[in-house]
C-alpha cells in the first residue's frame, strides 16, 4: 500500500 | 503600531489566492525584517511558507514583533474589493482586535488619492503550529516557467491517478536555448530521483503561478518536495508535499 507521512516525520515541531 | 504600504497592492492579492485553498485559518507574523506566514495544511502532509520583506515594501513600520490570525477566505474578499492598481495600507495596533485594509487608487498621487477605500476585518486566535525546516542539499532542482508547470500538473490530473483511461508520460528536458531567460528550463541533478506527489496538492500550489514567470521544484527522496515562486523584490511563496511511498 501507498502511504504518506505527515510533515513532522520529516521537520522539526518547533 | 503596524503600518505597511504596498505600492503594487495586487502582489498580496495573488500571494491570498495562492494560499487560501490550501490553509483557511493563518497567523501572519510581523517583525521588522517583514512579514511571513508558515501554515499546514488540515491533513498536515503539505505546508506553506510566505515571505515579504520590509525592503518590498514602499513604508514599513512595525514597532514590534506582531502576529495577527486571519481567515484567508475573508481576508481574500476583502483584497478583491481592490483594484489591481490599488496601493495596500495595512493598519493594526496592539490593543484592538482588528486589522484595517486600506485601498488607494494611484491616478494622480501627486496632488490628491482619487477613491481610498477601508475595511476593518476581524482577527482571530489561532493556535498555529510551527516547524523548524533545515536547509537541505537537494538530489535535483528544475527551474521551469510556472505557466508550463501549472499545464503539466493540469493535465495530469485531468488524466487522473487510477489508469482507468490510460496513462500519461511527460518527459521535459533541459533547454536554455531560450529568447527569454524566464523560457528556460534549467535541470540541475547530482543524482537521480523518482518521487510519487499527490497530484491534487501540486496543482493547488500552481495557483501562485500569476506570483511568478518561474517555479523552482526541489527534489530529494527523503524530503517533501519544495515547490518555489520567488516574488521580485520581496521575497517568496514556497510549497511543501511529502512524498507519496510504498508500504
Amino acid at each position: 500500500p501507498i502511504h504518506q507521512q505527515v510533515l513532522y516525520y520529516y521537520f522539526l515541531d518547533l | 503600531m503596524l503600518e505597511l504600504r504596498l505600492v503594487q497592492g495586487s502582489i498580496l492579492k495573488k500571494v491570498l489566492e495562492s494560499i487560501k485553498d490550501l490553509v483557511n485559518d493563518a497567523n501572519f507574523d510581523f517583525s521588522s525584517s517583514g512579514l511571513t506566514l508558515q501554515s499546514m495544511d488540515s491533513s498536515h502532509i503539505a505546508l506553506v511558507a510566505l515571505l515579504l520583506k520590509s525592503e518590498g515594501f514602499e513604508h514599513y513600520r512595525c514597532d514590534r514583533n506582531t502576529s495577527m490570525g486571519m481567515n484567508l477566505g475573508n481576508m481574500s474578499k476583502m483584497l478583491k474589493c481592490a483594484g489591481n492598481d490599488d496601493i495596500l495600507t495595512i493598519k493594526g495596533d496592539d490593543v484592538s482586535d482588528t486589522v484595517t485594509f486600506m485601498f488607494t487608487s494611484d491616478l494622480v498621487r501627486e496632488i490628491f488619492f482619487y477613491k481610498i477605500a477601508d475595511f476593518e476585518m476581524k482577527l482571530m486566535d489561532i493556535d498555529n503550529e510551527h516547524l523548524g525546516i533545515p536547509e537541505a542539499e537537494y538530489h535535483a532542482i528544475v527551474k521551469m516557467p510556472s505557466a508550463e508547470f501549472a499545464r503539466i500538473c493540469k493535465v495530469l490530473a485531468s488524466i487522473g491517478d487510477t489508469g482507468d483511461i490510460g496513462t500519461a508520460n511527460i518527459v521535459l528536458r533541459q533547454n536554455t536555448t531560450v529568447d527569454k531567460p524566464e523560457d528556460a528550463t534549467v535541470i540541475e541533478m547530482n543524482e537521480p530521483v523518482s518521487m510519487t506527489f499527490a497530484l491534487r496538492y501540486m496543482n493547488t500550489f500552481t495557483k501562485a503561478t500569476p506570483l511568478s514567470n518561474t517555479v523552482t521544484i526541489s527534489l530529494s527522496p527523503d524530503l517533501p518536495v519544495v515547490v518555489k515562486y520567488k516574488i521580485a523584490e520581496m521575497g517568496y511563496v514556497r510549497f511543501y508535499l511529502t512524498p507519496k511511498m510504498e508500504e
